[in-house]
């Protein structure tokens, strides 16, 4: 008999390994895990999102997703170890308790899933979708880059050779239209949280354009305090602030669009590594990042329950 | 499937704004088989430059030609990929 108790949390895993565990994760908590489908990807593979809900229709929600970029492994490792965290801890711990009794939570853990298929398969470093692009010889798009907010200024490629080419318009990847249908359907996303890695950065919009966001005081708070309380459990050194501000000018990006379309409380996390492995961060390293991490989500999700909107 | 044996990734710091826009320029060398793990922005941020064994000595040849700094943070990409699989590997067969 399958169970969760039997998966290591402390390796990497296929795609079909995932969706299998997820499944157990279901079966092992029917009353408060299940799972549904928001779309397919280009090469037909499911878009599953666990769906965490104690009940009630139509609550305010808290998205999350990993691995919208292929290569970054340790991010799909963490979605799956935290995903578990909060079957886990409902009943347990009285943050989780008190979020869900409230909130629903929706883990998209393989965001990309055709990518990722493809670094297990033939190109660990594959970063993109694996869509066809007319009249190209080069494959994919920048998921991070498709989403309709600044879609197609100078943050982004016009080249479908780049590792940051935008697509064709807004929305154009079926991975990305998926997650747009699924948050403007629901209506109720009160925050989204896109895990990337690496490079050690909390951010919150804008990266399309300089102008700050109506609520930066806010956002940034809320990141200055996560952010410390990440650091509290080993000492991981982030920097946090706005996307433009603490990287660069990056069009199209997941909580861009999210931010204008209304979910005030988004946020990317860039995940470890410290400098030494890039996105070749080893199984290790995968329990310890992603518990460094759990409170700080902690933090951006409970002040989402208590700040509604 | 695609491998990596003797492709490098290299930590590069920059000293200040010129030397991110040449950063900046060597990415885009058509020619280069190089990927910005983490993009030139600022000489604030590290610069993680990942080059294709076929690519490194003209690439390294550039950062030193313009005594821009850099060190090697993984010397043989191909060679923690196989470390990976192994550990995979050994995970599942547990």
């Amino acid at each position: 008999e399958r169970s969760t108790s039997t998966f290591d949390f402390a390796s990497y895993h296929t795609i079909d390994e995932i969706y299998d565990w997820m499944d157990t994760l279901v079966d092992d908590h029917p009353n408060l895990v299940s799972k549904i489908q928001i779309g397919q990807s280009f090469e037909n593979r499911s878009l599953y999102v666990l769906k965490f809900s104690t009940g009630g229709s139509n609550r305010s929600a808290i998205w999350l997703d990993t691995g919208i970029h292929a290569r970054e492994w340790v991010t799909q490792a963490v979605g799956v170890w935290t995903a578990n965290k909060i079957a886990k801890e409902y009943g347990q711990d009285p943050s989780v308790t008190a979020i869900l009794d409230s909130m629903d939570i929706f883990l998209e853990i393989i965001t990309n899933p055709d990518g990722f298929a493809f670094t297990h398969s033939s190109n660990r470093l594959w970063r993109k979708t694996r869509s066809i692009n007319a009249g190209s010889h080069c494959v994919g798009v920048d998921p991070n880059r498709n989403w309709d907010a600044g879609f197609g200024g100078s943050g982004s490629s016009s080249n479908p050779c780049s590792e940051t080419y935008r697509g064709p318009y807004g929305h154009s990847e079926r991975e990305v239209k998926a997650i747009v249908d699924f948050i403007s359907d629901h209506g109720n996303v009160k925050s989204v949280i896109s895990i990337h890695s690496y490079s050690q950065m909390l951010l919150f919009p804008y990266g399309y354009k300089r102008t700050p966001a109506p609520h930066y005081q806010e956002l940034n708070e809320l990141a200055k305090k996560a952010v410390r309380d990440l650091a509290a459990v080993y000492g991981t050194k982030y920097t946090y602030g706005s996307i433009v501000d603490t990287i660069y000018v990056a069009d199209g990006t997941t909580i861009d669009w999210a931010y204008d379309n209304g979910v005030k409380y988004s946020f990317t996390f860039e995940l470890r590594d410290t400098g030494r492995y890039g996105f070749l961060l080893p199984s290790t390293q995968i329990i310890p990042t992603a518990t460094e991490t759990w409170p700080a989500l902690l933090d951006i999700m409970i002040h989402v329950l208590e700040h509604p909107y | 499937e695609e491998l990596f044996v003797g492709d490098q990734v290299l930590r590069i710091t920059a000293s200040d704004e010129e030397q991110i826009t040449l950063l900046k320029v060597l990415g885009e060398q058509e020619e280069l088989q190089v990927d910005f793990w983490r993009h030139p922005t600022s000489p604030s941020h590290p610069v993680d430059l990942w080059v294709s064994f076929s690519s490194l000595q003209p690439v390294k040849t550039f950062l030193e030609s313009n005594s821009i700094s850099y060190s090697i943070m993984i010397k043989d990409v191909q060679a923690l990929l196989d470390e990976e699989k192994k550990t995979m590997t050994k995970s599942r067969r547990t």
